[in-house]
């Protein structure tokens, strides 16, 4: 997970 | 209609004017516009109906899996007014000679097929957005948790398919599937789009993004 931080990231975002 | 109106807004190559004409240019351009692109196409995907519902481990398989490919579809479709070019955004069009020189001569005729074969069949807005979702959700990772709700999701966009063709083309019943049947050679191009994007950056000479970056890797 920690490999796809951005994805995650984006992904959790609201927006 | 809910896939029309999460369609992601168009995005500019802007190349840098400093950098000198050539495949270091071409390339790190390229991957500039993919890397601001896939973050559209993330905000897309969070807006098709049932998306965001699918476990967060589901969303990145599947993007991680159909990121290449929905790039593709979207050059694809810019592309079917252009002849013989591929429009990657409307201030970044390559011809074959251009592809040559950035170093992706196949890539450029792949994706020139793919755009050939749409544009025979008509491809319309209403089927370019639908044949996108079913890409995502079609992504066959070997490890997706709840592969009933992905079905379940794939099953959705198939059927908007179906409405649409019944009612916009009730003269040809085989227009969904062979839609449908074009997403094995988009399946085969994106492959072929990474390994060549793999290797760019195996060289090391072209910078990229960390997005653009980290979905390569999730395919190396």
């Amino acid at each position: 997970k920690e490999k796809h931080k951005i994805l995650h990231r984006l992904l959790q975002n609201s927006t | 209609s809910h896939l029309l109106e999460a369609e992601p807004e168009k995005v500019y190559a802007m190349p840098d004017p400093a950098l000198p004409d050539d495949d270091i240019k071409a390339l790190t351009t390229l991957c500039d516009l993919a890397d601001r692109e896939l973050v559209l196409n993330i905000g897309w995907a969070k807006h098709l109906p049932g998306f965001s519902s699918l476990r967060l481990a589901d969303q990145m398989r599947l993007l991680q899996g159909a990121w290449m490919e929905v790039l593709l579809l979207r050059v694809v479709f810019r592309s079917l007014g252009a002849q013989d070019r591929l429009v990657f955004a409307e201030d970044y069009v390559m011809d074959a000679a251009q592809a040559r020189l950035a170093g992706l001569p196949d890539l450029h005729a792949g994706v020139l097929q793919l755009v050939r074969k749409y544009r025979a069949m008509g491809l319309e807005m209403e089927e370019f957005v639908t044949l996108k979702a079913i890409a995502l959700a079609n992504a066959d990772s070997m490890h997706i948790e709840d592969a009933e709700a992905v079905q379940k999701l794939q099953d959705c966009v198939h059927e908007a398919l179906q409405d649409y063709e019944r009612a916009r083309h009730p003269g040809d019943p085989r227009r969904a599937g062979r839609l449908i049947m074009t997403l094995p050679l988009l399946r085969q191009t994106a492959t072929m789009a990474v390994r060549s994007f793999c290797s760019i950056r195996q060289d090391g000479r072209v910078p990229m993004h960390k997005l653009f970056l980290e979905l390569l890797e999730a395919n190396a």
